[in-house]
């Protein structure tokens, strides 16, 4: 109310969001009578277990209604969006009809404070939950966008401590007993809050009440949430504002009359907060997927990502020799392949080396530029000499093989005739040998007979003899 | 069964009405 801080950080407590369980995107809904100082005050505690994809702020009436300053009741917006639980959501001018403070309802921003110091809640992209004051550079971060935003009045519990006092301080600096801020924070009335728990899980609380005369205050609100082991929350409109619809249809008791005195009616609020099916995000996965029980199931074999918005070529990402499209590599000029991990053949250039090469004497170009200036023409052919040298190349190629055969052919030939004559003289001794053996005297040395031929001459036997 | 709009007469203002919320 009092402050309005345009850049720097602001107070605020961010936390992880919980561990993604396919097929965990339920909610737990309790409902309570309980007793704040002998008051019995009933009411609806809900958890949603994915609140990335199961939650989301809404604009009354659907999109566009804040800008159209449009007043709907709960049971209307809830139904359009097909919420399982919702619950009003943040604060408005009753003549105007006017969103107040900060409104992102699934990535479009649609209300700004202005960077006006109330407490918020809301959801980043990566799914971390924000709790507390943020400037209004903070609320612009495009790095990690909020996809659900909304304001309330009075941040109650940080960080498993109730923050009232210190909120009052920030929210407003005139905090007198008597002052109107005080009698708000502690009157008895409907009342609802958005917060998360020490698992990340989404909150949402509503206390059925009437102003002065049912209902709670903030402190037993906080104390109330503190026990539900909430961490962070923030105080959402109350009042003849603070409904309960499940299934699209109303389930608290408002306390606004109807315009028959005897009955009481909902009212007529601005946003809403709302628990659905698990949805994707972006629920039309950027186009490049489709939906399937809040996962994209990305369409095409090049994107990746939870919401179908990277682009990937596989680990070589292109070879450094490319863009990843959605069609694939998309090669730079001189290279080719699906990796783009290939030259450009000989004679071609260009991106995907679609273009042929235009040099003199058919020279090769440079397979990026398609420049004929990388060999000298010297070295390059006329097509007819090409052919010519061709031609001599393959006569050349036949004479050699033809030469080479015939070379083996005739060595072939000789071991066979030598390995023949061989056989065959082995084969002619044996014959004469019968499997014994003989011995052959020396007949002469140096022209001389041997001794034993001098001691026994003439006709004397020799059994030895051959 | 419509009772009709509500008469919204269940006020819990945060702020006076009459209060311009201007930054300081």
């Amino acid at each position: 109310d009092c402050t309005r801080v345009r850049a720097g950080s602001r107070e605020h407590e961010s936390w992880p969001p919980p561990p993604t369980t396919p097929g965990a995107g339920g909610l737990a809904l309790r409902t309570f009578v309980s007793h704040f100082r002998d008051r019995a005050v009933a009411g609806h505690l809900t958890r949603a277990v994915e609140p990335l994809r199961t939650f989301s702020v809404l604009e009354p009436g659907g999109p566009g209604g804040c800008a159209a300053r449009r007043r709907a009741t709960v049971e209307e917006t809830a139904r359009a969006a097909d919420c399982r639980v919702a619950q009003n959501g943040g604060f408005f001018r009753m003549n105007s009809g006017e969103c107040l403070g900060n409104v992102v309802s699934d990535e479009r921003r649609v209300s700004s404070s202005g960077g006006l110091q109330n407490a918020q809640f809301g959801i980043r992209r990566d799914g971390t939950l924000v709790t507390g004051y943020l400037s209004e550079e903070e609320v612009l971060d495009t790095e990690n966008p909020f996809v659900q935003l909304l304001s309330g009045v009075v941040w109650l519990i940080r960080n498993g401590s109730i923050y009232i006092n210190e909120s009052q301080a920030t929210e407003c600096d005139e905090t007198q007993e008597t002052g109107s801020f005080s009698k708000f924070v502690n009157v008895i009335s409907a009342r609802t809050a958005i917060g998360h728990d020490r698992k990340g899980q989404l909150v949402l609380f509503h206390a059925d009440g009437q102003t002065e005369q049912r209902g709670i205050n903030l402190w037993e609100m906080a104390e109330f949430l503190l026990k539900q082991d909430v961490v962070n929350a923030i105080n959402l409109d109350g009042g003849g504002s603070a409904t309960f619809v499940l299934n699209g249809t109303l389930a608290s008791y408002p306390s606004d009359h109807c315009q028959d005195n005897m009955w009481r009616c909902p009212r007529q609020v601005s946003t809403v907060v709302c628990v659905h099916e698990p949805r994707c995000q972006p629920p039309d996965c950027h186009g490049h997927g489709t939906c399937v029980d809040g996962h994209c199931h990305c369409t095409g074999h090049f994107w990746r990502g939870p919401g179908c918005d990277e682009l990937d070529c596989g680990p070589s990402n292109c070879s450094q020799h490319g863009l990843c499209t959605e069609t694939g590599c998309r090669c730079d000029a001189g290279w080719t392949g699906s990796n783009c991990s290939e030259e450009c053949p000989l004679g071609w250039h260009g991106p995907g080396c679609q273009r042929p090469c235009k040099c003199e004497h058919h020279c090769p170009c440079d397979p990026k530029t398609g420049n004929c200036s990388i060999s000298g023409v010297k070295q390059c052919l006329q097509p007819s000499e090409a052919t010519l040298r061709a031609g001599e190349l393959s006569f050349f190629t036949r004479t050699a093989w033809l030469a080479l055969t015939l070379a083996l052919a005739f060595l072939l030939l000789i071991s066979t005739a030598a390995n023949l004559s061989l056989l065959l003289s082995r084969a002619e001794r044996n014959r004469h040998l019968h499997g014994g053996y003989a011995y052959h005297p020396l007949q002469e040395m140096n022209g001389e007979p041997l001794a034993t031929e001098k001691e026994q001459p003439g006709g004397a036997h020799n059994p030895f003899k051959d | 069964l419509d009772s009709g709009a509500s008469r919204d007469d269940d006020l819990l203002l945060p702020y006076p009405r009459a209060r311009a919320r201007l930054p300081r």
